[in-house]
Formats: C-alpha cells, sequence, structure tokens
C-alpha cells in the first residue's frame, strides 16, 4: 500500500500553495532555501496577522486549521 | 471592512448581470433566486440597482467553472478554494466564478449555500476587499448562516456605502 507523506511535508505543501495563492508567494524557482524560508515567514506573518492569530511567522496547528477552511479564492490583501 | 486599493468602483448605478450557465446542484429557479437575492443585499443598502440580461456582456458575468478556467486563477476541486470574484473594471471587472466542484445548495445547511458565496463574491465585484472582521460577510472564510433572517453585517454596511452612498429610497 502506498506510504502516506510525512504529515509536516503536507503542512508545507499546504502552506506553500495557500500564501503563493493568496499572499503573493513567489513559486519556488532557485534552491536558495534560506532565502525561500525568510519569504515564507514573512507572508506567514501577514497571513497571521490578517486572521488575529499568534503572530510567529512559523507554521503551527492554529495557523494551518485556518489555512484549510473553505474560502473566497480572492487574496486576502492587496499585491 | 477594507476596499481595492486604487479607484474601483462602478463610475454608476444601473448595474447589469448574467448568469451564464447552472450547476446542476440547485434548480434554475434555485440558481436564480439566490443570485437575485444576493444582489439585492447589497442594493437594500446602496444606490446601486441591478438588471438580469440574457444576451451580451453584462457587468457581471456569473459563471460556475472547474479546474483551470483560464483568468489565471484556477480552483481547486472539492472544498479550498469555493468561487471568486473581480473588482470593478471594464472586461472581466465585476465577474464572478463559481467552483462546480462544490456542492451548492439553496436552503440546507450541508454544502455550501449559493446564495451565501454569492453574496460574498458581488461585495468583491461591487469594490469591496476582504475584512478582518470575522463577523462580516466578506470576511475569507464560509461561515454558514441562517438565510431567512439574514441580514448584512454592519462592517459591509459600512463598506459599500463607503464607496456608493446610502439608498436614496430608505
Amino acid at each position: 500500500s502506498p506510504i502516506a507523506p510525512p504529515a509536516d511535508e503536507d503542512r508545507e505543501n499546504i502552506a506553500e500553495n495557500y500564501l503563493n495563492r493568496l499572499y503573493g508567494l513567489p513559486k519556488q524557482t532557485s534552491s536558495d532555501t534560506e532565502r525561500r524560508s525568510s519569504a515564507m515567514s514573512l507572508r506567514l506573518k501577514e497571513m497571521q496577522q490578517f486572521f488575529g492569530l499568534k503572530v510567529t511567522g512559523k507554521l503551527n496547528d492554529e495557523t494551518v486549521e485556518v489555512m484549510k477552511k473553505p474560502r473566497c479564492g480572492v487574496p486576502d490583501i492587496a499585491a | 471592512y477594507s476596499t481595492f486599493a486604487g479607484d474601483y468602483k462602478w463610475k454608476k448605478h444601473d448595474l447589469t448581470y448574467r448568469i451564464e450557465n447552472y450547476t446542476p446542484d440547485m434548480s434554475v429557479a434555485e440558481v436564480d433566486d439566490s443570485i437575485k437575492k444576493a444582489l439585492q443585499v447589497w442594493a437594500d443598502v446602496t444606490p446601486l440597482r441591478f438588471t438580469r440580461i440574457y444576451t451580451g456582456t453584462a457587468d457581471i458575468m456569473i459563471s460556475f467553472v472547474v479546474g483551470d478556467h483560464r483568468d489565471g486563477y484556477p480552483f481547486d476541486g472539492p472544498n479550498g478554494f469555493l468561487a471568486h470574484a473581480f473588482p470593478p473594471y471594464e472586461g472581466l471587472g465585476g465577474d464572478a466564478h463559481f467552483d462546480d466542484d462544490e456542492t451548492f445548495l439553496y436552503r440546507s445547511p450541508e454544502g455550501y449555500n449559493l446564495f451565501l458565496v454569492a453574496a460574498h463574491e458581488f461585495g468583491h465585484s461591487l469594490g469591496l476587499e476582504h475584512s478582518q472582521d470575522p463577523g462580516a460577510l466578506m470576511y475569507p472564510t464560509y461561515v454558514y448562516r441562517d438565510v431567512d433572517t439574514f441580514s448584512l453585517p454592519q462592517d459591509d454596511v459600512n463598506g459599500i456605502q463607503s464607496l456608493y452612498g446610502k439608498n436614496p429610497d430608505i
């Protein structure tokens, strides 16, 4: 039977897709992981601030739960 | 509330809408009624008036689509993104797209209530961005509300009236 992907990888994918679509996170084009991580943290903070979550810039359960909710596809913050 | 940065508002108060196609989840009459009522939510508190047309290009073109529907914002299958709409401008502006991979329903709290989703999207069609007020209709995430007792939350009233003013008939 197929092996389920690790939960962390799942969460990362959810967050990447969400922030890419709604918070202008650029699609991954380079292998500069530090730069990528910094850009993601910045967008996470914007998202957490918008939803009144604890602003950490880190992916936590509370943030992922909000990302999983059904919603409108219009970005929350103007590009 | 929040409005789109720039001058994204209709320069006229008489707007047209057209329903281009239908979801199989509901009857045609139910879709028509849901859309009409969703627009009326905004007309009740502003000078905006909506007229349905059946051919040609309306200010607000309404369609049910799935996946990549060629506007640069593909839908993602069931759940996730339910719909989106574009702020007022010529062409695609004002148009509202509903993800037909969702189950849209007329009155049931199961699935997604088309009236509620549409009323939110038409807020974008008229120039409102997402609100950070969790009680607002323009909050980004879907929350079921009793459609029989629905009234537009004050945050949304303030937002739309900041763009178009109050309903002169009230």
